[in-house]
């Protein structure tokens, strides 16, 4: 995957990083101090289609495809997530207890053109 | 896009960076309560001592080890998160209850989220003698939780410890949180009695490091998901 940098306007991911102390937070979050919370934006044209982020013979079957099926008709392709990873959380919930858990598919490593 | 240009991929126009940021906090909170099945973020009346917390998360990682090796306890297998399955692991430290000069009560609240679709695979219930003076001090240890037909409590479990010396005793409590779970209650309450003229059990104070607690791991059902490809 790609990461967004100055202009770029293709498909890529964008950092962000909420602090849990700014948002006023850390009083019931233990661990961590934030959250990665990156997301995917960029232009996705049928050329690119497929991209990394996945497969590369994924690519060549999806601009086979297009070919096949004359471009004009082929659907949008759009800049997703393709690769992403749990966010553990050491936190305190309405009972005062102490709770960890692992929020499955939270902060986004890699996007891709579908 | 550049500020004010239309964005290419779908017309609208770019938001001033402070406007984006703010959607993009108010995003990040709704996805994390939303995950946790928080309504609103929970408000801390009384957060653990640093003491307390150290000491029992120790107690959990020590638990998970002895978990690993001896397979003989109650484990649910390895499943893989995102199947619609988010496993727990929590630390209730206990309330005092009501006590005697030969009982005392403690509360242990598990959290509203929790009850209902959640599967106890482990709880234990972890308490610190402090200075139990001379000779073997049996201790009777009650597990009571509330009798869903009236206002009483029954006796869920009840168990005889010898107490020899000052430190750590451990006590599965797995079935007695699971059957609480089952009744969609959330406070198990555990009585320790002890014979003869032993003066009630010394527990180490609230704000000591050695406060007693129940270390247990759950797995709650989350509404299936769909992975889409």
């Amino acid at each position: 995957g790609i990461d967004c940098s100055g202009d770029s306007r293709m498909c890529c991911r964008k950092e962000f990083f909420v602090d849990f102390k700014e948002i006023g937070w850390e009083d019931w979050i233990i661990q961590p101090e934030g959250y990665q919370m990156n997301y995917c934006v960029g232009l996705c044209p049928l050329h690119v289609a497929g991209i990394p982020g996945l497969a590369a013979s994924f690519h060549t079957a999806v601009l086979n495809l297009i070919k096949a099926n004359n471009a004009d008709a082929a659907a949008d392709s759009c800049c997703v997530p393709t690769q992403r990873r749990p966010l553990s959380l050491l936190y305190y919930d309405r009972d005062s207890n102490i709770v960890k858990t692992d929020i499955p598919d939270m902060i986004v490593d890699a996007c891709g053109c579908t | 896009a550049l500020k004010g240009a239309p964005c290419p991929a779908c017309g609208l126009t770019a938001l001033a960076p402070a406007a984006q940021r703010d959607i993009l906090i108010a995003l990040a909170k709704q996805s994390i309560l939303s995950k946790l099945r928080l309504p609103d973020r929970p408000n801390i009346t009384q957060p653990t001592s640093r003491g307390a917390l150290l000491t029992a998360l120790r107690g959990m990682r020590a638990q998970r080890v002895d978990t690993a090796v001896s397979p003989g306890m109650p484990r649910g297998g390895s499943v893989r998160p995102g199947m619609g399955v988010q496993e727990y692991e929590m630390l209730s430290f206990a309330e005092s209850g009501s006590s005697t000069s030969r009982s005392t009560r403690l509360h242990f609240r598990f959290t509203q989220e929790l009850s209902g679709s959640t599967e106890i695979l482990q709880a234990t219930l972890y308490l610190f003698w402090a200075d139990p003076g001379p000779g073997t001090h049996p201790v009777t240890v009650r597990l009571l939780q509330p009798d869903p037909t009236g206002p009483n409590v029954t006796v869920a479990s009840e168990t005889r410890l010898e107490v020899q010396r000052a430190g750590w005793t451990t006590l599965d409590v797995g079935q007695a949180v699971q059957s609480l779970f089952s009744q969609g209650s959330q406070r198990l309450t555990v009585e320790l009695a002890v014979a003869e003229d032993w003066r009630s059990p010394r527990l180490a104070g609230h704000s000591d490091s050695h406060w007693p607690f129940v270390a247990a791991q759950a797995r709650a059902r989350t509404p299936h998901r769909v992975r889409r490809r």
